[in-house]
């Protein structure tokens, strides 16, 4: 028997615009 | 991080804007049938991709030609995602993926393509993927279906939207979830060379056991275990708030080993530090109660949980211990993160060791520590230098390759071990 397995993952977080310093 | 102001000049208001994102990502585990997930959690509006495709790549925004297939959602080739919501694909079935045991596809990276349309709105994202994406310009519309990279004028270190990949596999695989901060996502690991000890143990158990394990990452650079933080930080919400939907939601899940605390001890952002994304420093007490509320609903889930040991941040932004002032004046957070943190993390650790906290224990403070007394606690002198900015000093927090590599190996892989 088979099932849906993760293989590949990532959080999600809320984007915010990066700045060079 | 490229300068994103150029594919995303309005990421902080309309977001993303007729444009197509190729998201490159790594499947631990593979299989011919698989399921993507999409993310709008931290989106203040709906999000419609009008196409999405799964391909081979071939290198950078090539992929190999002829693997290019469509992704269905309810039999559709568009989606539309409300804020605030995921979104699960049908299966996807790979007519170039033989089996998982294909020698062929081992290690090798998929390339995830989806073409927004219109305004994404605010963007939810994964910023340290340390892995090289790809981004076509602003209004070019729909390039799922490219073989070539050409229209891809952009890159991006981080992955947008997409949160989650599903391969069918055999219902024994286990499944574990390497879950915490930065230390776990890969900060100073070697750019698109998936370096981090969760890599690194990912081969050990696929060395030994096969096809028949699976691990996935979880963590955030910054991340807490316990609140207050600004839950929409790029440093995302504190795990006892993200335990659901990130660690929970994976499809399964068998085993968890859980690195995290030095943040919510304040190395980085002591009293002087900015307060935008963490505004207090939380006492050992409070994180240990953070920790035992996470097992115990893990446990309800039947999810084994392994206790990391709080690596060394020891010298962290401590001029007296190296840190480098002449270069980096302005990320010196606080006059001394040595010894209160310090003291933090050795009560955390001796939490995390203690028999019956945890269903066992990872102990990655001994595998990275010097333990001559003359490093004053610090990790070992060779896991320091940076190995991704070679001309920048090292941080006294994250280790290198060499450092993480230690870590990958110091883990016991037999409790993972397919019944």
């Amino acid at each position: 028997p088979q099932h849906w397995v993760a293989s590949w993952a990532t959080s999600p977080a809320a984007y915010f615009v990066y700045v060079a310093p | 991080q490229p300068d994103l102001a150029f594919p995303f000049p309005n990421a902080n208001t309309s977001g993303a804007n007729d444009q197509t994102i190729r998201s490159i990502v790594k499947p631990d585990l593979w299989g011919n049938t698989m399921r993507l997930r999409f993310s709008n959690v931290f989106g203040n509006q709906a999000l419609t991709f009008d196409s999405t495709t799964i391909a081979l790549q071939e290198y950078a925004g090539n992929v190999v030609h002829g693997t290019v297939t469509p992704v269905t959602f309810g039999r559709s080739l568009s989606v539309t995602i409300p804020a605030g919501q995921e979104m699960w694909s049908d299966p996807v079935r790979l007519a170039w993926v033989r089996s998982a045991d294909d020698p062929l596809i081992q290690g090798r990276n998929l390339a995830i393509s989806y073409s927004i349309r219109g305004d994404s709105g605010h963007m939810t994202y994964h910023s340290g993927a340390n892995t090289t994406s790809y981004i076509t310009g602003p209004g070019t519309g729909d390039h799922t279906n490219d073989a070539d990279g050409f229209a891809y004028e952009y890159t991006t270190s981080s992955w947008f939207f997409l949160t989650t990949l599903d391969v069918m596999a055999s219902t024994d695989t286990v499944v574990i979830c390497a879950f915490g901060d930065s230390i776990t996502d890969g900060t100073h690991t070697t750019f698109n060379g998936n370096d981090r000890w969760a890599n690194v143990l990912s081969r050990r158990l696929h060395d030994a056991y096969g096809n028949k394990v699976s691990i996935v990452n979880e963590a955030i650079g910054g991340n807490r275990v316990i609140n207050p933080v600004v839950a929409n930080a790029a440093s995302g919400p504190a795990a006892v708030d993200r335990l659901d939907r990130d660690v929970l939601g994976l499809s399964g899940l068998t085993d968890v080993i859980w690195l995290e605390g030095i943040n919510d001890l304040g190395a980085g952002y002591g009293a002087a530090a900015n307060p935008v994304e963490n505004p207090v420093v939380h006492t050992p007490q409070a994180i240990i109660a953070g920790y035992q509320d996470v097992v115990a609903r893990l446990h309800r889930h039947g999810v084994k949980v392994y206790g990391a040991t709080v690596v060394s941040a020891l010298g962290l932004n401590n001029p007296a211990q190296g840190w480098d002032l002449i270069h980096f004046p302005s990320f010196l957070a606080t006059v001394d993160n040595g010894a209160a943190v310090e003291a933090g993390r050795l009560i955390l650790n001796q939490f995390i060791r203690t028999p019956g906290n945890f269903d066992g224990v990872v102990d990655f403070d001994a595998a990275t520590r010097d333990p001559d007394p003359a490093a004053l606690g610090n990790m070992k002198a060779k896991y320091l230098p940076n190995s991704q900015f070679t001309q920048l000093p090292w941080d006294y927090l994250h280790p290198n390759h060499a450092g993480y590599n230690a870590m990958g190996l110091a883990v016991d892989i037999a409790p993972f071990a397919p019944a």
